[in-house]
């Protein structure tokens, strides 16, 4: 094989490491690479490979795209498995819309975790912005419910909604938050206008199961990718991408309110293959 | 799908009356796709790999009369020797102690600290569980909250720096006469100086019994640079595995293993106090080969 391929055999070794190590995956990977050697020339060079797997990797991504967001209130549904970086995001975005004149409401509707209602209301204190939520136990349907009225006539918009983290494997628990999109909608038509899956940047393999059974159960309209401060590069974006054509709409760059932007499929790729 | 392929491959080898070196590495080629399928950062990947080659290409092993079933069991013996030792839990051996629970943000620190607590408790200690993390909102009052629920005395202060309150934390262990902390700290990035000297600082206070990286069942090849520089800057003494409840495989384990030799104690298996379970090897290296 080292002498039909271009590249030296360390070569090829060298792009493998770069991309397994990146969480891309091993069947992902094997893949990136029959595809790049299809589309190299006899005499490529190690810089026209990377010239290649990354618009190789930039096709898998879709286009960049924000929120889409219409007739207020407009809910957006946070979702996720535990420890993501849901309630910290929802405070990030928050902070920004209010930067550019939106008046966002700050929905407590995780009433199941130890002080999850405390951790977002101090959010909402410290960015001074509304906040509505119930006592632990409660139901978290109950909780939008009240978030849409509040929304309705006090002129809010968007309604961003913390629910618990929550792993995809257990059945009744991603039946709730079915039940709080079904509240959702009857509440209002068309709402939740997006349904975010909140994603850990560390995370491995699992991240596209998470997708997988979240986007099967709800519908998921776009992608936070949370903790990209880290070292890891979550190349499993490509294979959640590839398959079900998730868009990535922001990330997650530290623990601040400050710390998140808009998704860039170039800037992306740039930092995967650095 | 890829846990097929490596059960085909399975199937193939121990249909097979002969062995040869070829098929052994045709096999080991699946069990390395496994493995970093199951997030194996890929150098303990090779590692691994190389040792059961080594193994199971012995005369002994191609030549006995089910070489098929040898080899499989070579590589489970082999993973699981690596994920070792066999079974977890923590002893302390002397009191008063403490334990320092440390990791990234999110990974499941503080929920563990109550599940230890209750798990102490149970066996008699008095326990108090201490909250240093001074940054998260309301991550004082999580820690409260739980230990109201499993009636553990709670030492949770807001508004002194990181080292006051580590100091004031200790007075209040001492003066009470408790048998064991249990140290909740800040999630953080192995890459931030600043926060590893924090926690540093912490160990150098308390010197606890253990320092335990709680590392989430989740993650990917960071896992290994984690377990590096949590190494690097505390020496930490053992890991627990969260969220094992979910469907991860928990390949991590293995890459933290790799570079440290650290013992898993714990497998964490859900939100409830009670939802944490001992560790076994033999358990872990089943759902890493899938
Ligand atoms: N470094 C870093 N930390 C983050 C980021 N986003 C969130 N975190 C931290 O990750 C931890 C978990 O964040 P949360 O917002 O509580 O996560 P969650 O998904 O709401 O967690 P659960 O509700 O318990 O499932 C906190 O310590 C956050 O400060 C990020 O972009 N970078
Ligand atoms: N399913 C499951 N969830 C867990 C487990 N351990 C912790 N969690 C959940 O994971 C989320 C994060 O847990 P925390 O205890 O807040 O994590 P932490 O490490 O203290 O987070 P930071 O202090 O922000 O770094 C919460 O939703 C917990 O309920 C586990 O073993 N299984
Ligand atoms: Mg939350
Ligand atoms: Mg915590």
């Amino acid at each position: 094989i080292a002498r039909r391929t271009p590249l030296s055999s360390s070569q090829w070794e060298e792009l493998q490491v770069l991309l397994l190590e990146g969480d891309l995956g091993p069947e992902l990977a094997e893949q990136s690479l029959e595809n790049l050697k299809a589309s190299l020339e006899r005499d490529a060079t190690l810089e026209m490979a990377l010239a290649n797997l990354r618009a190789i990797l930039l096709s898998l991504l879709p286009a960049d795209e924000g929120l889409r967001l219409v007739n207020p209130p407009a809910a957006i549904l946070f979702v996720g498995v535990n420890g993501t970086g849901k309630t910290t995001s929802i405070a990030k975005l928050a902070h920004s819309m209010r930067e550019q004149g939106r008046r966002p409401l700050l929905v407590g509707a995780d009433t199941f975790r130890a002080a999850a209602g405390e951790q977002l209301q101090q959010w909402a204190t410290r960015l001074g912005l509304p906040f509505i939520g119930h006592e632990i136990g409660g139901d978290p349907s109950a909780v939008v419910f009240d978030a849409m009225e509040m929304a309705a006539s006090r002129g809010l918009d968007p309604v961003l909604i913390d629910t618990a983290g929550r792993q995809h494997t257990t059945h009744n628990l991603m039946e709730e938050l079915k039940k709080i999109k079904r509240v959702l909608g009857k509440k209002k038509a068309g709402e939740p206008q997006e349904v975010l899956l909140v994603l850990d940047a560390n995370a491995g393999m699992n991240a596209i199961a998470q997708a997988q059974v979240f986007h099967e159960t709800l519908g998921v309209t776009g992608l936070i990718l949370a903790k990209f401060d880290s070292p890891a590069r979550a190349g499993f974006l490509f294979s959640i991408a590839r398959q079900w054509q998730l868009p990535t709409k922001f990330v997650g760059v530290g623990e601040k309110a400050e710390n998140i932007r808009p998704f860039s499929a170039v800037e992306f790729l740039d930092q995967f293959l650095s | 799908n890829l846990s097929q392929r490596f059960q085909d491959i399975i199937k193939k080898l121990t249909g097979k009356g002969k062995l040869s070196v070829e098929d052994v590495d045709a096999a080991l080629k699946e069990v390395r796709i496994a493995l970093l399928a199951a997030d194996v950062h890929l150098s303990a990947v090779k590692a691994f790999s190389q040792n059961v080659r080594e193994k199971a290409v012995a005369r002994e092993i191609l030549e006995s009369l089910t070489p098929g079933q040898q080899v499989v069991k070579v590589v489970r013996d082999e993973l699981t020797e690596m994920l070792g030792p066999g079974t977890g839990g923590i002893t302390v051996s002397s009191y008063p102690n403490s334990l320092m629970l440390v990791g990234l943000q999110g990974s499941g620190k503080t929920t563990t600290c109550a599940k230890l607590a209750r798990i102490f408790k149970k066996k008699g200690k008095s326990v108090l569980l201490v909250g240093l993390d001074l940054k998260r909102p309301a991550a004082l009052d999580q820690l409260k909250y739980l230990a109201k629920q499993e009636g553990i005395p709670c030492f949770a202060e807001q508004g002194a720096g990181a080292q006051a309150t580590t100091q004031k934390a200790q007075e209040y262990f001492r003066a009470h006469h408790f048998d064991l902390a249990i140290l909740d700290t800040a999630g953080r990035l192995h890459t931030d100086s600043d926060l590893m000297a924090e926690v540093k600082a912490v160990q150098d206070t308390f010197r606890p019994a253990e320092s335990i990286l709680v590392l989430d069942a989740t993650t990917g090849h960071v896992a290994l640079s984690v377990a590096e520089e949590f190494k690097r800057w505390l020496d930490y003494d053992s890991i627990i595995l969260t969220k094992m409840d979910g469907d991860a495989r928990g390949g991590a384990a293995l890459s933290c293993r790799y570079v440290t030799a650290k013992p898993i104690r714990y497998f964490g298996i859900g939100e409830k106090t009670d939802d944490l379970e001992p560790f076994y090897a033999e358990r872990l290296a089943s759902r890493i080969l899938g």
